[in-house]
């Protein structure tokens, strides 16, 4: 599972 | 949010408002290598493309528009309205080296092979090197204007406070994202000697000047 929760970041 | 992430984009925002203000102010853009500027540009462009289908807050949203917008407006200045004060000649660093290599990357170590989350890895990737033609200039002419200094000391702080960021992200999230990370070592990692001539001299009044 592709930790998405990082591309919230910039 | 935590506060290592909103001091390190608040540096990040510093960085580009010094850059800014350097040009303006000496009307010049002397010492700054436009490779290193044109790779942020690709770095923004390609990894904020989430804009088009992903909403994430309005934080996000503004921040993303404006690292864009204003990586856009720094090329236009350093191409057109300040060109006779870029010197072509002394930018001289392959960035085949940066991109070929960010890319092949990419395409290896994702999360996803799909076309955004490649694009997403590939900005990540340059990301962490986009500063060496602006290293390998200062290397080059073996000093640098302080206002100058200043940018790359917020642009470094920037990546170095993402570190205790994801520390903290770690603990309190259970979220670990080894590609980020990984990056960010290294892009952090780069700035090691810069900041030691940072911390050491400009911010004891004394001018960026690298040992003969």
């Amino acid at each position: 599972e592709a930790p998405r929760e990082s591309h919230d970041e910039l | 949010m935590n506060i290592f992430r909103l001091l390190g984009d608040l540096a990040h925002l510093a960085s580009i408002f010094v850059l800014i203000h350097k040009i303006q102010k000496t009307r010049s853009c002397r010492g700054i290598s436009f490779k290193t500027q044109a790779l942020y540009a690709l770095v923004f462009v390609t990894r904020y493309v989430d804009l088009l289908y992903h909403w994430i807050s309005l934080y996000n949203f503004v921040m993303k528009l404006f690292f864009m917008a204003s990586s856009c407006y720094i090329l236009y200045l350093m191409k057109f309205r300040y060109r006779p004060t870029h010197d072509p000649s002394i930018d001289t660093f392959k960035i085949e080296y940066l991109l070929g290599p960010s890319f092949f990357l990419s395409l290896i170590f994702n999360y996803e092979f799909s076309l955004t989350e490649i694009m997403w890895t590939f900005s990540i990737y340059l990301e962490s090197v986009a500063i060496f033609p602006q290293l390998f200039m200062l290397q080059r002419t073996g000093e640098a204007e302080t206002i100058t200094t200043h940018y790359l000391a917020a642009l470094g702080i920037y990546r170095a406070l993402y570190l205790p960021n994801w520390i903290y992200r770690y603990i309190t999230q259970d979220m670990v994202d080894p590609i980020a990370i990984t990056a960010g070592l290294v892009q952090t990692g780069l700035y090691l000697d810069f900041f030691y001539v940072y911390f050491t001299k400009v911010l004891h009044g004394q001018k960026f000047e690298l040992p003969a």
